[in-house]
Formats: structure tokens, C-alpha cells, sequence
């Protein structure tokens, strides 16, 4: 696992989150949308002691999340189907932008979705890791490795997640070990 | 004769829309090409690993107008290796298949800056 420089970090038990209603995509509902960001955000909220509220302005919070194409004003435009999926900067900035040029889907399964499905919640799983303070991983299985194949669903936080996030923000209390999908003494050791 | 151009016409245009369609960076056709060679697409792999990180502005191949050239030199045999480095992969410096195949995956924007030696040598990956 890896941080940005400096080791970035939020210094808040909770961080706020509002999602664009103006850079939205028309395929999904905003519920749709809102429903799998609360799946991505539980994941880390079950390891960190930090709980993340979804409001509804958009200026006012910590975290805001988007939809857009091309050159969005950020210096780093999107650049069409696949390609880079999406994006999210360091804390303390807290913007987190997803292509709407891909394919997104919501569903569990991609029966029925194109070649270049595109699993929202993994994406979003991964972003949040870099809202958080992770950069990229070596390792493939994590949900912080920087590639991620259509039609694929990768949202099981791993030791190496986990390892590199507790030690910028210590364990929740409630953190149960066993529930990784890898032994509990390699984050020990970690 | 109107038809035989005309269909070729229809077919020329399904294909460009295929090809724009496709995944963002194909670079199979460079797979196994060779230190020192210059081949068409070595220098939008240099983009490619320029935007993630790994080459930089004064990589002394990057011309002033912003554009890198087609030749595989040494500074991109050793982009190559820290790039197999950070995602895992055996490192050759080589545009091995597994190697050409990752690159040509979709990925997060995020460059991989933070995984690579800073200009103190130090790390900044935590391990």
C-alpha cells in the first residue's frame, strides 16, 4: 500500500458527502447511485473510526462526487470509453470525479451489460481509498491496485487496504478481523 | 458503378466508428519490440506512462512541441521497470504480454507518482 506525500489525513470523526445532482448520468437513478455509494463508503467505515453522512448541498461537503466528460477544469480530462475510469483527490480537497463516458452499472451482475461495463461500486470503493489518503497498491487483489477489468467486481477490502488505512486512522473499535478475505495474523503482523 | 464504392464506403465508416469505440490504449502491436528499435506507438506509451507518472518532461526525448519519439531507448526500458515494479509484474524492462496487456487494461486516473523514489531516493511507499 502507499500514501500520497506527506501522508496526507482528515482529522474528523465525520466526513460529509453530497452527490452532484447537475453531473449525473440519465441511465441511472439518483437512488441507484447514492445506494451503491453507500455500500463503498460502510466498507472503509467498518475498518476506520469514521462514519461518512450523505447531505444533500453539494458546496458544503467534505466529499463531493460527480459525473463528467473530457476536460472537466480539473487539469485532468477524461478521455472517453475505458481508459481512465475516474479519479479522486487528496484529503483535504475531497472531489472525487467519475468518467460518464463509460458504462456504468449498478446491478450485481453484468448479465445483459456491454463489454465495457464498468462496476460502479468498485470504482467507487477505490476512490474513496485515495479520498482517505491511499495511493496505489502492488498487489492485484486490492481494491486499491491501480487497474480494474470490465465486467469486473472487486469491492472486498484486503489486508493490504486495511494494513494501509488503520495506520493513518487506528482500527474502529468494532473492526472485526475475520470478516477479510485473508487471515486475521497477516494484519497483525502488518 | 456506383454500388461496389458505395458499400465500401458503409464499411470503411463501421469500421472507424469500431475502432473509436474500442479501449482507450492498444499497444499489442508493441509487444516484444526491442531496446534501441523505433517502432510507430512507442511514443504514445510514453503519454501513457508520462501521465502515470513515469517518464518525465525532461526525459531529453520530449520535444518542445510536447510530443515524445517512436524510439525505445533506455530511459523507457527503465519507465517499463518501475512500472512492472509498482503493479506487480516480473520486472524485465521488456513490453513483455503481461506487461502490454496491463497497460492496455482501464485504470484510475490517480498517477502512481506516490509509488515511485522521490527526489531524496526516499521511498514513499510503505511497505
Amino acid at each position: 500500500y502507499t500514501y500520497f506525500n506527506g501522508k496526507p489525513k482528515w482529522n474528523r470523526d465525520t466526513l460529509t458527502y453530497a452527490i452532484s445532482k447537475t453531473h449525473k448520468l440519465d441511465y441511472l437513478t439518483s437512488e441507484d447511485v447514492k445506494t451503491v455509494f453507500r455500500r463503498a463508503f460502510s466498507q472503509w467505515a467498518s475498518v476506520i473510526p469514521v462514519s461518512f453522512e450523505e447531505i444533500d448541498d453539494f458546496t458544503a461537503a467534505d466529499l463531493k462526487i460527480g459525473f463528467y466528460t473530457g476536460d472537466h477544469g480539473d487539469g485532468l480530462p477524461f478521455d472517453g470509453v475505458l481508459g481512465t475510469l475516474a479519479h479522486a483527490f487528496a484529503p483535504g480537497n475531497g472531489r472525487l470525479h467519475l468518467d460518464a463516458s463509460e458504462t456504468w452499472v449498478v446491478a450485481d451482475d453484468f448479465k445483459g451489460s456491454s463489454d465495457v461495463a464498468v462496476d460502479l461500486e468498485s470504482v467507487a470503493t477505490h476512490e474513496i481509498g485515495h479520498l482517505l489518503g491511499l495511493g496505489h497498491s502492488s498487489q492485484e487483489s486490492a481494491v486499491m491496485y491501480p487497474s480494474l477489468r470490465p465486467r469486473t467486481k472487486k469491492v472486498d477490502l484486503t489486508v493490504d487496504d486495511v494494513a494501509g488505512v488503520l495506520k493513518l486512522y487506528g482500527p474502529n473499535p468494532k473492526l472485526r478481523l475475520d470478516s477479510l478475505t485473508q487471515s486475521e495474523d497477516s494484519i497483525r503482523n502488518s | 458503378r456506383n454500388l461496389p464504392e458505395e458499400v465500401e464506403s458503409t464499411a470503411k465508416a463501421t469500421q472507424v466508428i469500431q475502432v473509436s469505440n474500442n479501449t482507450w490504449h492498444d499497444f499489442s502491436r508493441l509487444v516484444d519490440v526491442q531496446v534501441g528499435s523505433h517502432v510507430s506507438g512507442v511514443s504514445e506509451l510514453k503519454r501513457y506512462l508520462h501521465r502515470f507518472g513515469y517518464v518525465n518532461d525532461d526525459g531529453g526525448d520530449h520535444e518542445s512541441s510536447g510530443s515524445f519519439s517512436d524510439v525505445f531507448d533506455g530511459r523507457l526500458e527503465s519507465a517499463i521497470s518501475l512500472y512492472q515494479e509498482n503493479l506487480g509484474l516480473p520486472v524485465t524492462g521488456r513490453l513483455d504480454t503481461s506487461t502490454v496487456n496491463l497497460m492496455s487494461l482501464p485504470r484510475c486516473g490517480v498517477s502512481d507518482t506516490h509509488m515511485i523514489v522521490n527526489d531524496e531516493g526516499i521511498y514513499t511507499t510503505a511497505h
